[in-house]
């Protein structure tokens, strides 16, 4: 006979616990934000009362794997800072200014002046993933010759594994889903995995 | 209902461009790896004009390789006073078991000793058997043959220079 040794039982401090939060958006719409953790990352989780820019994001292997990169002050530099990401969620629009709006000095009384103006896209919700976001320039080669574009996918990259019980992120730039009359982005998408008939040369010849 | 398809999401935000998945064994379907590809279906496009294999990424789904080292699940029940010890009797018991073997005949081949007889077998039963065929003179086969002595050889000596 021997003493039964008790489970300990799961710490677990109030701080760890992922709560629902209150935000606004849209300057007087309320709505309930629920965390969620996928793989270790956590989605919609409520930001720090005060913003830190040395705050860790998440960074995708070439397989899709979640990887955290905590940002570093170097010789008054960031090291691994928040990923930019350019104008590529971003819509353009030319905005055209008479001579009376902009009495400019050098401006033909009867010219117009076209400016090109950036409207940045909709942040409500796109802030809340702490993922970094797929965008052309990370974009990689596929094909045997390695000149296919991976558009729209940056994750997974060609020929990687993926191996069973892990978590792994498919990302896609998701601007490239744009109709074509309309130029509106669409609205949902879904992901399929679909199996591939492989050549007897190929069985059991991938890098491992 | 898209073809070769085993796996589809349900329609998500494509804001969020992206989408976690959590790769279940059975969809190995029992073997080692399996040739995948993942592809990605905008709203516009029906079903029926989607094919998921001509705009996505080919990659590899693999069962993976085991570490043998206590996981989490394992510690848990070890720290319960639970564990899986089948190996242990099994490694014990085999050399156990050989052991108790030889003892039972050693004293089997004791108590038995005196009911042994291998008389048949020692070496003055095997030196009864064994024939001297003596000298080849006296057999006889060759009794009655000739054998000339060396001496008894014809010899030539040399001739003279008058012959």
């Amino acid at each position: 006979a021997r003493e039964v040794i008790r489970p300990k039982a799961d710490k677990e401090t109030t701080s760890e616990e992922l709560k629902p939060w209150l935000r606004t958006i849209y300057s007087t719409k309320a709505e309930i934000v629920t965390p969620t953790v996928i793989a270790g990352v956590t989605f919609s989780a409520k930001p720090a009362a005060t913003p830190d820019p040395l705050e860790p994001w998440v960074s995708l292997n070439k397989d899709g794997s979640p990887k955290t990169i905590k940002p570093e002050l170097k010789n008054g530099r960031t090291k691994n800072p928040h990923p930019e990401y350019s104008t590529y969620f971003q819509t353009a629009s030319v905005r055209t200014f008479s001579y009376e709006e902009l009495k400019a000095h050098n401006m033909d009384p009867n010219d117009v002046y076209e400016e090109e103006v950036f409207i940045d896209e909709d942040k409500t919700y796109v802030s809340l993933n702490p993922i970094i976001r797929c965008t052309p320039e990370r974009y990689f080669m596929k094909g045997s010759a390695n000149d296919i574009s991976s558009q729209p996918f940056c994750t997974p990259r060609e020929n990687t594994s993926w191996k069973v019980g892990k978590t792994y992120f498919v990302s896609w730039f998701t601007r490239f889903f744009e109709d074509e009359f309309s130029g509106e982005v669409v609205e949902n998408v879904r992901v399929h995995l679909s199996y591939v008939k492989e050549k007897a040369s190929e069985k059991g010849f991938h890098k491992r | 209902d898209i073809p070769a398809t085993f796996f589809s999401s349900e329609w998500l935000k494509n804001v969020d461009g992206m989408y976690g998945i959590e790769i279940d064994g059975d969809w190995l379907q029992g073997q080692y790896e399996r040739k995948i590809v993942v592809s990605v279906q905008p709203s516009n496009i029906p079903d029926e004009e989607f094919n998921p294999l001509e705009n996505g990424v080919l990659l590899y789904m693999i069962q993976g390789s085991k570490v043998s080292k206590y996981s989490k699940e394992e510690l848990a029940l070890q720290d319960a006073g639970i564990s899986n010890d089948k190996w242990y009797y099994v490694a014990l018991s085999i050399p156990t078991m050989v052991i108790f073997a030889l003892v039972c005949i050693y004293f089997f081949l004791h108590y038995n000793g005196k009911y042994r007889d291998f008389s048949d077998v020692t070496q003055a039963a095997l030196g009864k058997r064994h024939r001297v065929l003596g000298e080849v003179s006296k057999m006889k086969k060759f009794r009655k043959m000739k054998n000339h002595k060396y001496s008894e050889l014809p010899s030539y000596n040399e001739k003279s220079s008058k012959q």
